[in-house]
């Protein structure tokens, strides 16, 4: 087990941001993808506990140590996938959604994603005229191993290439599409089966939309350095 | 004293449309709440579409079958109003000192209102993002309170011209939300376009401080065998006094097969 706790205070109506120092693990149980491995999960608990009150919040979330990278190979202009260091050859199934009417039930996402597993696929892509899928669409993920190609909500039919040609543009209120596109960062972004955020289907959603998504998607520099050696970690903490 | 953390309030809900219902709801949280299932209110499925509640009630066939969908009326042809709708619920919950209530939308399509023992409190449009409301103050003290909320459908629901098509005449692609809904080269029109409270509702009691969005972020060196987890969280203070904190993380191996922790 690793257990960690920090004192801090914090101002009356303050909303405030804190970074844990890090907690250090040796030789971890690493997620695999379907196929490759164990999809090995540990349970992230953070509390609260307020002097004079007791504990006062709690989240806990499955987590995966998993490296995922990919890059646009220039041989086949194919995009090529890594998992901890591993190449994997995907076998990926295209979603849109569970269901027409939205009746999205944990029973029907562990029913289809299992199903998704047992037909030996390993990535899941989901369309972008489809949903942002939910949380337990991503957690039956972590734990069959299908890693998630997750489109925001673009496609060449509808904005810009379709028949008629609509919306070139895009959305009529960008601001609104980056507020949702951060929300929904936020909601899945622990995800050990997140693979890929992806702009949109068969378009590139409008430029400022595009360029606040990859500036705003990018990993944080000091975690860029894969296998610096110790020094990073003290820039990093 | 309440328990710590987040209660889903997925059963009990009425369901009416708009039009059917002449009070406001303001009334409907305060002097004249639903009381049951009767005309123009029917059980509702939350979270889930308008269309999902007037499936299960049987006011239309389930789209799925034959040619049912022709039968049901598409939302350009209805207007806007034909599928807004109102949903209500009643919850209990009574907080000691220092504690706060959030209601949480995990998703609406497309906006509403938000009525809580006639308070009205307006969730802006747009089918992906988080609602949290704190309400707290607006809770009733003997821990019976009435919800009511008025979903509305996307503000550019389209016209699905007779050949059909890709999306329809795109003008779903003017909103922020999914674009299927007009009808693809896979799929019929979705009347509604899955207006509703599609996702999931809940009530968390917290604290003076609450915990928000923590983000868990690990790097891996030497062949993976030197491993590091970052976590930074954001918190909020809901109290009036400087509150005094003791964070905890733990980390903890899933078990697995039938080895139990003691």
């Amino acid at each position: 087990e690793h257990l960690q706790t920090q004192h801090l205070s914090v101002p009356p109506g303050a909303h405030v941001q804190y970074t844990f120092p890090e907690l250090f693990f040796y030789k971890p149980n690493l997620w695999w993808p379907n196929g490759m491995g164990k999809q090995s999960l540990y349970n992230v608990t953070i509390t609260v506990d307020v002097e004079g009150y007791g504990e006062s919040d709690s989240w806990s979330h499955h987590f995966g140590f998993r490296k995922i990278e990919s890059h646009i190979d220039r041989a086949t202009g194919g995009r090529l996938f890594k998992v901890n260091g591993e190449p994997i050859f995907i076998r990926g199934g295209n979603w849109i959604l569970s269901d027409g009417l939205l009746r999205l039930s944990d029973t029907r996402y562990r029913t289809d994603i299992k199903f998704h597993a047992d037909m030996n696929l390993n990535m899941i892509r989901c369309w972008g005229g489809g949903l942002a899928e939910r949380p337990e669409f991503y957690h039956y993920c972590d734990i069959y191993g299908l890693l998630v190609w997750q489109e925001f909500w673009i496609t060449g039919d509808v904005d810009g290439r379709g028949v008629p040609v609509s919306n070139p543009n895009g959305p009529l209120d960008h601001e609104l599409f980056m507020l949702c596109a951060r929300d929904t960062v936020k909601l899945l972004r622990n995800h050990a089966s997140l693979a890929l955020w992806v702009g949109g289907n068969e378009q590139i959603p409008p430029n400022d939309i595009n360029m606040s998504l990859k500036n705003e998607l990018k990993l944080h520099p000091d975690f860029m350095n894969a296998n610096e050696t110790e020094n990073t970690m003290d820039n990093l903490s | 004293m309440a328990e710590i953390g987040k209660i889903k309030l997925h059963s009990g809900w009425l369901a009416a449309r708009s039009t059917d219902v002449e009070i406001g709801g303001t009334q409907l949280t305060t002097t004249h709440p639903p009381t049951g299932p009767t005309s123009p209110w029917m059980e509702a499925v939350v979270p889930g579409t308008v269309l999902g509640t007037l499936v299960k009630n049987k006011v239309v066939p389930d789209p799925f079958y034959g040619l049912e969908n022709e039968t049901i009326i598409d939302i350009a042809d209805s207007g806007r109003e034909h599928y807004t709708f109102w949903f209500f619920t009643t919850f209990q919950c009574k907080l000691s000192g220092n504690q706060h209530l959030d209601l949480n939308f995990r998703a609406i399509n497309y906006s509403a209102e938000v009525y809580l023992n006639g308070h009205r409190m307006v969730l802006p449009r747009g089918m992906f993002r988080r609602h949290n409301l704190d309400v707290t103050d607006i809770l009733h003290p003997d821990g019976q309170n009435f919800l009511a909320v008025l979903v509305f459908p996307p503000d550019h629901p389209g016209t699905i011209p007779t050949e059909g098509g890709q999306g329809g005449d795109h003008e779903i692609g003017k909103d922020v939300a999914t674009q299927y809904v007009e009808g693809w080269d896979w799929i019929a029109p979705i009347r509604d376009r899955n207006t509703g409270i599609w996702d999931e509702v809940s009530i968390a009691v917290t604290g003076p401080v609450k915990i928000i969005d923590p983000h868990l972020v690990s790097t891996l060196f030497d062949d993976y065998k030197r491993v590091y987890l970052y976590a930074t969280t954001e918190l909020k203070n809901k109290s009036s006094w400087v509150a005094s904190c003791s964070l905890n993380i733990q980390v903890t191996a899933e078990l697995e097969g039938n080895i139990c922790l003691v």
